[in-house]
């Protein structure tokens, strides 16, 4: 099981590498259970690991590993604040 | 691949160094062989698309302007770009997108971790073709292969004949064209020849470099966070961020105050969870210290532990010690079998039993030398078993490793460099065996 220092810091991981939009302070927003979930199918099917959508230890590991600080995805918030603009 | 959907508006491209890696932290590169291999990893783009990349000199004063389009140094932490880096691990570079801005282009490496042309630790040159990528304009890639996935994936082989891998070729060339049908670009008769191998590792006559990389610590202990070394009557500490306080052993009798005169081998120190205070284990005795200070009262016997074996005998030394994060519990080790303690509600009392069915063996943690100097708990709660100069990481809670290939204490706690490269070393356990690595 993730201990919840371990499952914040993964959502710190996640918004820093682009996954999740970033905490806005202006509404504090919560991130959805969904929400987090896809996130880590996404990180997991970038990083070429199994998608289960949890924290498991191959998830945690591939966090651990050194990276380039560069997000994986750029400009997540642009689409979605573009997708709301249109609707 | 992706692509940022930022490009040069021009293929005569300027670059400069202006800082190199810390001599300190990357003993093994020269900045003859930083530039070489900067050189060769733009090469590596410059070879599948009409680039030009021309060397300036760079400006060690940090002038905004100067250095051309894409700026190379080594930084630490924070270093004005708004990106901080982190200490050693975690991120090891970032380079800034194509652009009118200053910094486009920039590339930054973190002068935190051990840079290397071989094979430990981090490859200069692998990371190095990564972020030139960034600075022409690809974002991270989700292929494998690809120079352009976001993780460190090792050294790439001979770096005077790599190639790209085909997403990456397709990533530049979507920017700015195919060189000539893909043909390699004629060879710079300026690029000079890189060594087959790492350089030499430097001599050291110092003798307290083989004391601090030869291992073989009597004592290891995370207190407070950081890291103590213990030998003979000094000590090195490695601190939170992974750095050495000093390359110099400090003493324990300047540092750990109230222990006898002439202390020269502690056999294991751990720090209490319920109150913080410091346990040192000396043959048949232990000392409580209240920060840096022993506790009056102290030396008490180890009897007091209530450590018998199986045939009744008490336990008379101890040999390893820590406190296990995932429970909280404490572990001290002896002559191949070790004990559990609860003291979360016990703090100074003088008399302790271990909890029941206890003492196991070593064995029980598979892949370890049965007889290990001591273990701490680090990073995310994983224990770390020290024999040597290995250690083996157990993750969070378990009693096997996920590999069992020991890794080296010296270079990765206490900035000694790799040692040269031998045949696998055969299991601590089963010395006979031999192990095969992924080439073997």
């Amino acid at each position: 099981p993730v201990v919840p220092d371990q499952y914040s810091r993964a959502v710190d991981w996640l918004s820093r590498y682009g996954y999740l939009p970033p905490p806005d302070p202006r509404t504090s927003k919560l991130q959805t259970k969904e929400g987090i979930e896809e996130a880590i199918r996404v990180m997991q099917r970038f990083g070429g690991i199994q998608e289960t959508g949890v924290i498991d230890s191959e998830t945690v590991k591939l966090m651990s590993t050194p990276r380039c600080s560069l997000p994986d995805i750029v400009g997540r918030m642009d689409l979605r604040r573009r997708r709301r603009r249109k609707r | 691949y992706a692509l940022s959907g930022l490009r040069w508006h021009k293929t005569d491209l300027t670059w400069s160094i202006h800082s190199y890696p810390s001599p300190s932290i990357s003993p093994s590169l020269s900045k003859d062989l930083v530039n070489s291999i900067m050189r060769y990893g733009f090469k590596a783009w410059s070879d599948v698309a009409p680039l030009k990349f021309h060397q300036l000199p760079g400006d060690s004063s940090g002038g905004a302007t100067a250095g051309g389009d894409i700026r190379v140094s080594f930084a630490s932490l924070l270093h004005d770009d708004g990106y901080p880096f982190d200490g050693r691990g975690g991120t090891l570079a970032h380079a800034f997108f194509p652009g009118r801005d200053e910094v486009a282009g920039d590339t930054h490496f973190d002068d935190h971790e051990i840079w290397s042309y071989g094979v430990i630790k981090n490859n200069l040159f692998t990371v190095a073709v990564h972020e030139f990528g960034h600075a022409l304009g690809l974002s991270h890639s989700s292929s494998d292969p690809s120079i352009m996935r976001p993780y460190y994936q090792g050294p790439v082989g001979d770096v005077s004949t790599f190639k790209l891998p085909m997403d990456d070729r397709l990533a530049i060339q979507q920017l700015y064209g195919v060189k000539d049908a893909d043909r390699p670009g004629v060879v710079d008769p300026n690029l000079p020849r890189l060594p087959s191998r790492p350089p030499p590792k430097p001599t050291h006559s110092d003798p307290s470099f083989h004391e601090r990389c030869q291992g073989g610590f009597d004592a290891i202990a995370n207190i407070r966070g950081e890291v103590f070394f213990f030998k003979g009557s000094q000590f090195w500490r490695t601190q939170r961020d992974g750095s050495l306080v000093s390359l110099n052993p400090a003493q324990i009798k300047n540092f750990w105050r109230g222990l006898p005169p002439g202390t020269n081998k502690i056999d294991a120190v751990y720090e209490r969870k319920s109150d913080s205070k410091i346990i040192f284990f000396i043959g048949s005795e232990y000392w409580v210290f209240k920060d840096t200070e022993a506790m009056a009262g102290y030396p008490r016997p180890l009897s007091e532990w209530g450590m018998r074996r199986k045939n009744g005998q008490l336990v008379d030394r101890v040999d390893a010690a820590f406190i296990w994060a995932h429970n909280g519990k404490t572990y001290l080790f002896s002559g191949g079998e070790y004990w559990r303690f609860d003291e979360s509600r016990k703090g100074d009392q003088a008399t302790r039993q271990p909890d029941l069915d206890y003492p196991r063996k070593n064995k029980l943690w598979e892949g370890i030398p049965l007889h290990m100097d001591d273990v701490i708990s680090w990073g995310e709660g994983d224990a770390y078993f020290f024999k040597d100069n290995s250690y083996w990481v157990f993750m969070k809670g378990r009693l096997t490793q996920d590999a069992v290939t020991p890794k080296s204490i010296g270079e990765d706690w206490l900035r000694c460099p790799a040692p040269p490269s031998t045949s696998t070393a055969a299991s601590p356990r089963f010395p006979q065996e031999c192990r095969c690595d992924l080439k073997g």
